[in-house]
């Protein structure tokens, strides 16, 4: 018998919900700071293969990997900026999620920043970006392949 | 489910309208709002939910001239925000909860709130856990159109912070959802320092007093200090004020004196005692006078019903206001004074050109926080002009009128909620 403490067994229940990921690296830094619109978000190639091994179910990204290979456009590796810009918009994110988040700025993903990201927090972005996670279903059905149809 | 939601998401857009300040808000002041059937919480009653929920806009309610109404039964078309509980994929939403940690909840920006179930939501004050109160009201202000802010102690911070002791809305997010929305403004019955006597803890008698608004069956403490009104107000009258009639009051006059001590109340052609020291009305007072009674019995030439009163400690009058005209009625001859009735441009005169509210006033309040007397009328209030403003500037009127000032920008938030909120 799992051992509980609280007459409801609702320190159990905890146990058995799903956990969701916590934030050890860059990367997953990187996928939180565009999820919460503090950069644009991760590009798809990379992304696709991370959350093969993250969630095998995950219709949503089914459903972008439909709209990729109806047209939209994704940059080649050959063309990726180089890795100085990356590190510069990631830093730059860095700083501001500490700026907002009255932490030292540091742009680097230090203790204080992981320990911070991984407080429970509201889904709702803490800023706006152009084309970040805009992926109504409205934007899906007016790619080229829906006019071919 | 997603197309279903596209369909939903044009009708709704038409919803919205720009607010004061020219960000996107609800253009209307009456909001409903549901707890979906097939998102309820595992881990909390369904009343106990429905009950935070209904806490949590009321609250917003208090600070803002929103108003928010629980409805089950009408068609879901007509219901301005829905909220559920879900986990992982849920509710037809495109953004997935990442199970427990981290994100604890979205709100969606045309009314949907969703909760992720795999997180511990607790009731309010309960040790452990996510406050689903606290959580309730941060994404609520999403949906009404505020942002994430990032100052200590705002609601709207996007990290959860273990809850308070007291955890109530602040001045800073009052007025991020009132620059969307307009301060609270309205009419009162009557507005007056009620005086009561305390006894310290050394035993001596110490005289407090507390600062009351009234709007029909409503009554709001106001606490000077803080610049806001009680947390949790109003509060229906019959609750606070035992034995006044339900619907409200027109004036309250406090007759304090060497010799006298009296509180009334008055209300169409009656009026009655108020027992200050048991906290509700006389049945009958001391020197055998039932109440309710007529207002004529107990004013000799004041009929009633009256728009307003107040009691003048300089000359001893309480000066009636009716229609255009003021009566002042001396407590000592227990009669009109001689040269009343006036006409109230006359017997307060304005400073400053036309500034008058000529007649009908609502409401005439002595404030001990103010030293001062106000009239107010509608939205508006003008100051009278106090023996130490004459002292100062010699040439200004006896118990003249100072310009008009609005109500909502020096007694702060004092806000109706839905009548199906009054009590929770």
């Amino acid at each position: 018998e799992k051992l509980f403490h609280h007459r409801d067994h609702s320190d159990l229940q905890m146990f058995n919900a799903q956990q969701a990921q916590t934030i050890t690296d860059e990367y997953t830094a990187e996928l939180f700071l565009s999820r919460y619109g503090f950069m644009k978000p991760v590009r798809w190639e990379e992304t696709r293969d991370r959350y093969e091994d993250l969630d095998d179910n995950n219709d949503f990204l089914d459903d972008l990997q439909a709209s990729i290979q109806e047209g939209t456009s994704v940059p080649h590796f050959r063309d990726r900026p180089p890795p100085e810009g990356e590190n510069q918009a990631l830093t730059a994110a860095l700083k501001d999620f500490q700026r907002l988040s009255g932490l030292p700025v540091t742009g680097a993903f230090d203790d204080a920043t992981r320990e911070a990201m991984n407080k429970p927090r509201c889904g709702v972005p803490d800023k706006e970006m152009d084309s970040s996670r805009d992926y109504h279903l409205a934007k899906m059905q007016s790619g080229p392949a829906v006019t071919r149809r | 489910k997603r197309h279903l939601a596209a369909l939903v998401t044009k009708r709704r857009r038409h919803r919205r309208d720009l607010g004061e300040a020219g960000h996107v808000a609800f253009s209307k002041n009456v909001l409903r709002w549901r707890l979906m059937g097939e998102g309820y919480s595992n881990q909390l009653s369904i009343e106990e939910q429905r009950y935070i929920f209904r806490l949590a806009f009321r609250m917003w309610s208090e600070v803002s001239p929103l108003q928010f109404m629980e409805d089950n039964g009408s068609p879901l078309e007509d219901i301005d925000i829905r909220l559920g509980f879900g986990t992982g994929r849920h509710l037809g939403c495109n953004q997935r909860f990442d199970g427990s940690g981290q994100e604890f909840a979205h709100a969606w920006f045309l009314g949907d709130i969703h909760f992720d179930d795999d997180e511990h939501f607790t009731a309010p004050n309960t040790g452990s856990g996510i406050s689903l109160l606290k959580v309730a009201v941060h994404e609520i202000g999403h949906v009404l159109g505020l942002p994430h802010i990032y100052r200590p102690g705002s609601i709207m911070q996007p990290s959860y912070l273990p809850q308070e002791a007291a955890f109530e809305m602040g001045w800073m997010d009052r007025k991020a959802i009132q620059n969307l929305y307009g301060a609270c403004k309205g009419r009162f019955s009557t507005v007056f320092d009620w005086i009561r006597r305390e006894r310290s803890p050394y035993g001596q008698v110490v005289v407090r007093f507390n600062t009351y608004f009234m709007r029909e069956g409503w009554y709001w403490l106001y606490e000077n200090r803080n610049n806001r009104t009680r947390y949790g107000d109003p509060v229906p009258l019959r609750i606070g004020w035992r034995g006044l009639p339900a619907d409200g009051v027109d004036a309250y006059v406090h007759v304090w004196s060497l010799k006298r001590d009296d509180v009334y109340f008055f209300k169409g052609t009656q009026f009655w005692k108020y027992d200050s020291d048991n906290d509700k009305v006389f049945g009958q007072d001391p020197e055998g006078h039932r109440y309710p009674r007529k207002i004529s019995e107990g004013f000799p030439g004041i009929s009633g019903p009256i728009d307003t009163a107040v009691y003048d400690r300089r000359d001893s009058c309480i000066y009636f206001f009716k229609n255009t005209l003021v009566y002042a009625f001396s407590v000592e001859s227990n009669g009109v004074a001689p040269g009343f009735p006036k006409a109230i441009q006359k017997a307060f005169p304005p400073v400053s050109g036309g500034d008058h509210p000529g007649g009908n006033i609502d409401v005439a309040y002595f404030s001990y926080a103010h030293n001062a007397v106000f009239l107010f009328k509608g939205r508006r209030f003008w100051q009278v002009v106090s023996g130490r403003d004459r002292r100062r500037r010699p040439f200004l009127p006896r118990n003249g009128l100072l310009p008009h000032k609005e109500v909502d920008r020096h007694w702060f938030d004092i806000c109706d909620v839905h009548p199906t909120a009054l009590t929770l």
